[in-house]
């Protein structure tokens, strides 16, 4: 209050009067609030979400995150294996991005789009994996398959950026690091992916990698891209405290 | 650090939770379901300065030192309620290009309050 004098120096000293006075007074922390959260996380709006990803692939993606559950308080719980018991940790500085294919021009091509952020912080890659389902056809009458699976950046030479031999015994997730290609795609405007998937000895053993389907038939098996990014000042912290 | 409860005008923590459901934001927001906007009112006279909270600065101990001593120019340094610890959160969402992003966010929740 301006009569008290210096008191109005700090704006929260004058809250328990503005509370009773003003009318909307939770609406207008409510606005607060809202603008806050968009703030921390970097964002000029809240997101528009016009097709929501199907709820198989969305929990499979979360289950293979590198975090337990996320408390009501915003808190994470973490399965202590040797102890079979959960514990509470405080997070760190730092993000995990789970990117949904899209079709990409030919059908072995995938296309990811990784999140875009103003300010550049997403610089520093920790980790960053293609997870692709390799599915064993009912046909196939081998016991065990070995294929290789190779991944090539569209437009950038013939050198495969990632290659895995596998030997399968039935369908399931593998994963290819892509570290490197994300750190150079994260520096580009766009930040944009296109890679091609390429399977050797795939087709004579029956295997097929789940790639993106149309009708969304097997959306529980779409490829995904997940990474561990880290801001600059986090990051270099950690490494001096390893 | 004190919780307010109607009763107290000194310096304490008001809680404030906003579930995301009831402001339209859960479409977007996977995890938590709210968010608690914990924030800090009430008066600060000067005898209080520096005394409530936890985890105030070394640096305000030692103004509020020299403003008891009478030194300018701390003295005339109005003391005011401010959050004097907070914790991180996490958050997961979908970001616009329908990416699944898991965020931690440092200092976003209020824990306790304190003046200055």
């Amino acid at each position: 209050s301006p009569e008290e004098g210096p008191a109005s120096d700090c704006p929260s000293c004058s809250l328990p009067k503005l509370q009773a006075e003003v009318a909307g007074f939770d609406n207008q922390l409510v606005e607060a609030v809202k603008r806050h959260i968009l703030n921390m996380l970097h964002l000029k709006s809240r997101p528009n979400i016009t097709h929501p990803v199907p709820k198989a692939a969305l929990l499979n993606a979360l289950k293979k995150l590198h975090v337990g559950r996320v408390r009501e308080d915003g808190r994470v719980e973490i399965e202590d294996h040797s102890s079979s018991k959960s514990a509470l940790n405080e997070p760190e500085q730092a993000s995990e991005i789970i990117s949904f294919a899209e079709a990409g021009p030919a059908r072995d091509i995938v296309h990811f789009q990784i999140a875009k952020e103003e300010d550049g912080d997403l610089s520093l890659v920790d980790q960053a994996n293609i997870w692709l389902y390799l599915k064993v056809s009912n046909k196939s009458n081998r016991s065990r398959s070995e294929v290789t699976i190779r991944l090539y950046q569209e437009g950038d030479g013939s050198q495969a950026i990632s290659q895995k031999r596998v030997d399968i015994k039935r369908s399931g997730w593998h994963t290819l690091p892509v570290s490197r290609t994300v750190q150079a795609t994260l520096a580009t405007q766009e930040r944009s992916l296109l890679l091609k998937v390429s399977c050797e000895r795939c087709q004579e053993t029956g295997v097929s990698p789940v790639l993106v389907e149309p009708a969304e038939k097997d959306a529980s098996h779409q490829p995904f891209l997940m990474l561990l990014v880290r801001q600059s000042d986090a990051h270099t912290h950690r490494i001096r405290k390893r | 650090g004190l919780e307010c409860d109607g009763k107290v005008s000194i310096c304490c923590r008001k809680q404030f939770y906003v579930n995301f459901r009831d402001i339209g934001w859960s479409d977007w927001i996977i995890a938590p379901p709210g968010y608690y906007g914990n924030y800090c009112e009430g008066e600060c006279p000067s005898h209080i300065a520096g005394t409530s909270g936890s985890s105030l600065s070394f640096h305000s101990a030692v103004i509020n030192h020299y403003r008891i001593r009478g030194y300018s120019p701390f003295n005339n340094i109005k003391s005011c309620c401010v959050p004097t610890k907070l914790r991180a959160m996490s958050m997961l969402y979908y970001d616009d290009e329908h990416n699944i992003v898991k965020k931690d966010i440092q200092n976003m929740i209020v824990e306790e309050c304190g003046c200055s």
